[in-house]
């Protein structure tokens, strides 16, 4: 593995978005896989529709919350093509599922693999490396304070209340990090990112990961 | 200058005010003890930002929404599926 990865000097990964006050990082964290997964697989970097996830992925909450490999789940069985961001965009609201045609553009899921990678972080950065940034659960209560630098400490495994994705790593410094992509904007962490610690499964971030496969 | 910051609308001494006013203190409280176990110029900072005037419970129910379903621990390269 090399010593260091981020999917965004690859360009395949879409700037950070704002859930606003909707409870929709799990939509955003399933979406924010698929869009880089297909730029990885050689199209244009586009940006899907979230809305679309949010509003029609019935084993989920829609803004009351939801979960990723429900949909994910809900994805692959249905084959629903998400369409494009502009489309079908974002209104931070739950609301009624609109439906395109199958020959409608968007891009559809194929599989998914999810694993519980605690113990095995090094493995998770395979996967990553691999397969494209990567869905994960994390405990991110301590995150209302954050502004940047390493999270080491403050941070539960196995209290998951939040959906983000992981982009990168970096293991050349004292603390080996990974590199999180949130959905809170820009004006939140680092520009909207988080590092975390690799190695004590700090916050539970490799408590459920998910690659998704197109 | 939180309030101009993020564009806060609520009125000085209005109920809401003094509400928000008590979790952004007790906000700061927590930065206080957050940044304590701090060392190294790497480690996380904690301080003020939007989410300062929101209680925890606030910040929980609005944006901590996601539920955890367990996947299969993971065993080695050829688990997949």
């Amino acid at each position: 593995l090399p010593a260091k990865f981020d999917w965004r000097d690859k360009a395949v990964v879409a700037p950070v978005q704002n859930q606003e006050a909707c409870g929709s990082c799990w939509a955003f964290s399933v979406v924010g896989a698929m869009q880089s997964t297909h730029a990885i697989g050689g199209s244009q970097l586009e940006q899907l529709s979230v809305q679309q996830v949010l509003d029609c992925s019935y084993k989920n909450e829609g803004c009351s919350g939801g979960s990723t490999l429900r949909a994910l789940s809900w994805l692959k069985q249905t084959r629903v093509k998400v369409v494009p961001r502009s489309e079908y965009p974002y209104k931070a609201k739950t609301g009624i599922c609109h439906f395109f045609s199958q020959s409608h553009d968007g891009v559809a899921v194929k599989n998914f693999i999810a694993h519980d990678f605690s113990g095995r972080e090094e493995a998770m950065m395979g996967q990553l490396v691999e397969r494209g940034p990567l869905a994960a659960i994390v405990d991110a209560v301590s995150w209302q304070d954050y502004l940047g630098g390493i999270i080491q400490h403050h941070c539960s495994s196995q209290w998951s209340n939040h959906a983000v994705l992981v982009v990168g790593y970096n293991t050349m410094g004292d603390v080996p990090y990974w590199i999180v992509q949130n959905s809170w904007g820009t004006t939140w962490g680092d520009e909207g990112y988080v590092y975390i610690k690799i190695g004590g499964n700090i916050c539970g971030i490799a408590d459920s990961v998910a690659a998704v496969l197109l | 200058s939180f309030r101009e910051q993020f564009h806060r609308r609520y009125e000085v001494n209005s109920e809401e005010f003094t509400r928000r006013h008590l979790y952004f203190q007790n906000a700061t409280e927590r930065h206080a003890y957050l940044n304590s176990l701090s060392a190294g110029p790497q480690s996380a900072k904690y301080g003020i930002n939007r989410f300062s005037d929101l209680s925890q419970k606030e910040f929980r129910d609005l944006y901590l929404r996601a539920s955890a379903d367990r996947a299969p621990l993971f065993s080695g390269l050829k688990t997949e599926g």
